[in-house]
């Protein structure tokens, strides 16, 4: 944008004067218009994609980049192990397939006794947009066996929830099962497991 | 013991209520 004299300034500098009716540099009132020429030249400008190190070749115009980042099929996720920084690393835990998209089947998991476990739920070839979920047992002393459900997602946003789940634990010895149903967190685990 | 785990996408209408 500029003032009548000529002074740029962007638009979202602009948005935050506390008077909008005068050019911050000359004081020049009537307020400003847009400046093709600025914008022209900016739009000529194109900035790599920040997730070129994990190989997206994707380069924006400014105002693109947001929408890009949003969506790029390069957007990292993180390993929950500890001191380990990559996702894909090879630890050797148990997955399961689903086979519908989504979920909505039943899988029925073994809970490991004493061990802290991981178990991957995932849809078999993979494929672009299709969501993988993490099981973790831990041992908590005086309470048995925790078991969060998080869904592994490179775009999500705080507090998004995508999936829901139906959660029975049993143990048929001892003619008891307990039933939860909670919504699972999206996460692409930057943080660790939640 | 085991778990049973049964996992759906949630379903909002328009509005972004869960239906």
């Amino acid at each position: 944008m500029q003032c009548a004299v000529g002074h740029a300034i962007c638009s979202s500098c602009h948005g935050s004067l506390p008077s909008k009716d005068r050019c911050h540099a000359c004081s020049a009132g009537g307020g400003s218009n847009r400046c093709n020429a600025l914008e022209k030249i900016l739009e000529s400008f194109r900035v790599p994609c920040p997730n070129a190190a994990f190989g997206c070749a994707a380069a924006t115009s400014y105002h693109e980049a947001e929408n890009h980042r949003g969506s790029c099929p390069h957007a990292p996720c993180f390993c929950p192990e500890p001191g380990c920084e990559a996702f894909a690393g090879d630890h050797g835990w148990p997955s399961t397939e689903m086979t519908m998209y989504g979920g909505g089947e039943r899988l029925t998991l073994p809970v490991p006794e004493g061990t802290t476990t991981t178990r991957v739920l995932h849809h078999g070839g993979g494929g672009e947009g299709r969501p993988l979920f993490l099981v973790r047992f831990t041992t908590a002393p005086q309470f048995g066996t925790v078991v969060p459900v998080v869904c592994v997602d490179p775009h999500a946003v705080p507090g998004e929830r995508k999936f829901r789940c139906h959660l029975v634990s049993g143990f048929p010895a001892m003619a008891w099962h307990q039933v939860s149903d909670f919504q699972v967190r999206s996460t692409n685990l930057s943080g660790g497991m939640p | 013991g085991s778990i049973t785990v049964s996992i759906a996408k949630i379903m909002r209408d328009t509005r972004g209520n869960e239906i």
